[in-house]
C-alpha cells in the first residue's frame, strides 16, 4: 500500500542518511524516489556524496564506493528490523583497509549487542573479530573447521 | 535470541559432525577457497527454515545432502541444529523454562524431512511460529550472502524498491 | 562463420585445458558446446572439476573458484592473440593466497615478456608486484601518484 | 611494441598532469578507495582509441574531462599520451627512425577531438592502423576492467559464445 511504503522509504533513508556520514568520512548520502507523485510505482535510487565531491548517483562512484554505499543500504534495511545475529558474506573484498575499518566501526556502534557472523579473506577484518576459525578442506571434499593463529 | 551453536552433519561439504559456537561479538570465518565457508552460511539459512532452493545455490532440496567424494560415498540424510540463547523473554510459553532453545532440521534422500525443538519432534510450523515470536526469523538483511553487494550495486530503481517493500 | 567459430573454439579450449590444471592444482576443465550439432547457433559452457571434486558446471562452484575459472578464460582468450602489455583491474579480490600465488605464476609463464598492469588491493600481489605506484587523493577529487614502500 | 609511458593531463581525476613509467614486468597500482586506479585503466583505453563511451564509465565523451572538485573549477580539455619503445619491427615505415612512440588524444568541452603521433598532428585512422599493425589495438582481452570477471561468471551461454567470437 501507499502509506506502507512511505513509511519503510522514510525509516530506511533515515538510517542510511545516518550511515552514509560515518562510511563517507565527511560526505553524506540519501535515497531518492524517481518518481515522487506516483508512490504505488515509484523507483528508488541511492545518491552519494564521497566528501569533496559533488552528489551522484551510485553508478558513478569508485568500486569500493560502491559497495560501501550497497553495504551501508543493507545496513540501513537491517536497522529497521534487527534480528539477534548477522551473516556476512565477503562483503568487504574490495574495501581498502580504511573503509574496512570504518564498515566495522558501523557494526559495533549501531549493534553493539548482535552477533556478527563475517566471511573474509582480509587481513584487517580477522584482526578486528574477536572469535576466529578456520575451514579447510584436508581431505578433498569434505570440509573441516581449524583453529586459527594471527601473527 | 543469541546463537550459541551450529552443528552440521552431512550438509553439503561437511560429511563429519563439524561443531562452531558463537560468542558475542564478532566471529570471522576464514579459509581457502572452496573450502565451505559459504556451505555454513546456507547450513544456517536452511535451519532457520528456508524453502526455496534458489536461496541456497542448488536446484534441488537434496542438492545440500553431502553428495560424495573421491573417498567417500554420498550420505543419505543431512541435518542441522542450532542452538539459541533463550535470553529475550519472547519466546512461547512452553519454553520458559528451557535456557537454550535448540532447533534441529534434517532431510532424507528420498525428500522426507524432520524438524526437532529441543530434540522433540515438531512440524516446520512450529519452528516458524517460534521464530516470528522472536524476532529471529526476519532472514532477508540478516543474511548477505556471498555476491549480493554486487546485485545490490547493479539493481535497477525499481528492483531497489522491492528491496525495500520487503522491509515492511 | 561455421569454420572459424570452431578454430577459435578450439583454439580457446586447448588453452583453457592448459591453464586449469595450473590454478586448480591437481584439477582440470574445459569448455563445452552446448549443441554440437549445431555450430552457429550454439551456446559454449565452463566445466571445472577442482582436484578430488566433480566435474562440474562453473555456477556450482565456490565464489573463488569461480573467479579463478573465469580469469583463465579470459587469460585463454588473451593468448590467442596476445598484446605486449596487459591491463588487469582489481581480478584478484576473492582469491586465496594460494590463488593467487597461482595466478600470478600464470601469468610469469605464459606471458614472460608482456607487461602487467595490476591494480589490487591485495598485499600478496603487491609482494609479486617488480614496480608499485600508489594513486592517492591529498587534495579531494584530485589524483596523485605516490611512491610506495612495502614493509 | 611494449608501453613505456602513459601522461595523463586533465582526464577525469587528474587534473594535475601525471606521468607513470612501465618497466617490463608486473607494475602494481594500489591505493584507497575512489583515487582513480581504474582511471588510469579508462586514460590508456581512451588513447588507444576507445570510441564508446560505455567503455569508459560514462555517458558522454566530455565526461572523461575533468569535471571540478571542491577547489578547482571543471577543465576545458583533456589529452593523455602513451609512449611505445618501437621494438617490435611491425611499425609502419614513416616511423623506422624512432625509438619510441608516442601517441596523443585530445578532447575538449565543444566535443573536438585531436590526435598526433610523436607530436605531430594526425587523424584518428592513422592511429588505429599504427595500432592494427603493431598488434597493440586487440582491447578485448588485453583490460579486464573492475567487475569483468563477474560479468563472465555470470554470462549466459550465448553470451560466452559471443566472447568466443570476438577473438576471433
Ligand atoms: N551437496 C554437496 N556435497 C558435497 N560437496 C558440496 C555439496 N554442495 C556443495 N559442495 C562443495 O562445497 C564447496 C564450496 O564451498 P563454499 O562455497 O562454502 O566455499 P567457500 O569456502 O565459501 O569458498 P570461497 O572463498 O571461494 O567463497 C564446493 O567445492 C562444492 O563442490
Ligand atoms: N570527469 C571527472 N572529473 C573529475 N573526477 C572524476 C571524473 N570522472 C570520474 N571522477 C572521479 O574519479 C573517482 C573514481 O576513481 P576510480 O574509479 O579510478 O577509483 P579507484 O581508485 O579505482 O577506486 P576503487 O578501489 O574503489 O575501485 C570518483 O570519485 C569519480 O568521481
Ligand atoms: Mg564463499
Ligand atoms: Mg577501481
Amino acid at each position: 500500500s501507499r502509506e506502507r511504503f512511505r513509511d519503510t522509504f522514510y525509516k530506511v533513508n533515515e538510517n542510511f542518511k545516518e550511515i552514509l556520514p560515518l562510511v563517507f568520512t565527511g560526505g553524506k548520502g540519501e535515497l531518492i524516489l524517481t518518481d515522487e507523485s506516483d508512490l504505488l510505482e515509484t523507483g528508488v535510487e541511492i545518491m552519494v556524496q564521497p566528501a569533496g565531491k559533488s552528489l551522484r548517483h551510485i553508478s558513478l562512484l569508485s568500486g569500493g564506493e560502491k559497495a560501501l554505499s550497497a553495504i551501508s543500504l543493507l545496513f540501513a534495511l537491517y536497522l529497521i528490523k534487527p534480528t539477534p545475529f548477522c551473516l556476512l558474506d565477503e562483503v568487504d573484498s574490495p574495501l581498502d583497509d580504511a573503509n574496512v575499518d570504518r564498515f566495522v566501526a558501523i557494526l559495533r556502534q549501531f549493534a553493539p549487542n548482535s552477533q556478527f557472523i563475517v566471511i573474509t579473506h582480509n587481513k584487517k577484518t580477522m584482526e578486528i573479530a574477536d572469535t576466529l576459525y578456520g575451514i579447510t578442506m584436508e581431505e578433498p571434499g569434505v570440509s573441516k573447521v581449524v583453529s586459527v593463529r594471527l601473527n | 535470541m543469541k546463537i550459541k551453536a551450529v552443528d552440521i552433519l552431512g550438509f553439503k561439504s561437511f560429511f563429519k559432525k563439524t561443531s562452531l559456537s558463537f560468542l558475542p561479538g564478532i566471529t570471522g570465518l576464514v579459509g581457502p577457497n572452496g573450502c565451505g565457508k559459504s556451505n555454513v552460511v546456507d547450513a544456517i539459512r536452511w535451519a532457520l527454515g528456508e524453502q526455496s532452493a534458489k536461496h541456497l545455490r542448488g536446484s534441488l532440496m537434496e542438492d545440500v545432502i553431502f553428495n560424495g567424494s573421491r573417498e567417500k560415498k554420498p550420505l543419505g540424510m543431512a541435518e542441522v541444529s542450532l542452538t539459541f540463547a533463550n535470553d529475550n523473554g519472547n519466546a512461547p510459553v512452553q519454553y520458559k523454562e528451557f535456557s537454550e532453545i535448540e532447533i534441529t532440521r534434517r532431510v532424507f534422500r528420498n525428500g522426507e524431512s524432520e524438524y526437532y525443538i529441543n530434540k522433540t519432534a515438531c512440524r516446520l510450523k512450529d519452528i516458524t511460529e517460534l521464530f516470528l515470536d522472536t524476532g529471529v526469523g526476519a532472514k532477508a538483511y540478516s543474511i548477505i550472502e556471498q555476491g549480493r553487494v554486487d546485485t545490490i550495486i547493479n539493481s535497477k530503481p525499481q528492483e531497489l524498491r522491492m528491496l525495500i517493500e520487503e522491509a515492511a
